[in-house]
């Protein structure tokens, strides 16, 4: 029996948001750990990595290991029919080939569930190694996905160039060129809009522009996002979810031939 | 001119 409830229930609802787009079916693996997704996209130059902890949760029960899977599309369809400050609770058997959703509103007065059915779904699983990485910038979420979309103006591709004085952000196409470089700087009364830099070496990397405006679909989740890279290793787009977990990208570098 | 690179040249099966 597997048994999860969300106070925050919408926060569900932005996480498959977040990921719908990149990954049509995928299993969410349950454990005693928690509620947690790893699934590349179709072209195998991303990869999702989603964890909530099982005590993040305020009711969590899963009696063994179990992996549901589901259309994302399908599950974030169901999700749009929850209101928004209403309660979830997500329900499995062991051995059923559906998945429960259930939704209160806050004051008890409409509770509804949709059935939702299972998948087979054989997905890859990919061992990612621990790295300390050359460069980790930490800068508001809604200020990378607006440098991301910008530049989409532009341009099909991103160098992100990582130096002691900022992170810059350039792309070249048909009708020009863009830049925007952000320098780090730390803001005591508002700690989301500051912008940290942690280099031990300059990197610079080229990374296709149409995958980092996917991740950014996760930006509502997180007031900041941390962006990890090394030189000739994917990147790691996270967003952390405060008291829960994570979500993290991973997305293959372009290769100059 | 660059070329995508896919995540199995990276990450190794689990």
């Amino acid at each position: 029996m597997f048994e999860a409830r969300l106070t925050q229930g919408v926060l569900l609802r932005k996480l498959l948001d977040s990921m719908k787009d990149l990954v049509q079916d995928a299993n969410f693996d349950c454990s005693s750990t928690g509620f947690a997704l790893q699934a590349m996209d179709s072209s195998h130059v991303s990869l999702i990595h989603m964890q909530l902890r099982s005590d993040g949760f305020d009711h969590f029960r899963c009696d063994r290991n179990l992996s549901m899977g589901v259309s994302l599309n399908n599950m974030a369809k169901i999700l749009k029919c929850m209101g928004n400050d209403d309660v979830l609770t997500m329900k499995a058997e062991d051995q059923g080939d559906s998945v429960t959703f259930m939704f209160e509103s806050a004051n008890q007065e409409r509770i509804s569930d949709f059935e939702l059915k299972l998948m087979d779904i054989d997905s890859e699983q990919l061992g990612i190694p621990d790295t300390d990485y050359s460069a980790t910038v930490k800068m508001p979420s809604a200020e990378f996905a607006r440098i991301c979309k910008d530049l989409s103006t532009i341009g099909d591709t991103v160098l992100i160039a990582v130096t002691k004085d900022g992170v810059r952000f350039s792309t070249t196409g048909d009708i020009g060129s863009a830049n925007v470089t952000v320098r780090s700087h730390s803001n005591v009364d508002k700690p989301e809009e500051q912008v940290v830099i942690d280099m031990q070496e300059p990197v610079a990397l080229t990374f296709a522009l149409r995958y980092l405006n996917s991740f950014a679909k996760a930006t509502p989740l997180s007031n900041q996002v941390m962006i990890s890279m090394s030189k000739e290793l994917p990147v790691v787009v996270q967003y952390r979810i405060e008291d829960m977990g994570h979500i993290s990208y991973y997305l293959a570098p372009k290769i100059e031939d | 001119k660059s070329t995508q690179g896919r995540l199995e040249s990276f990450f190794g099966p689990v």
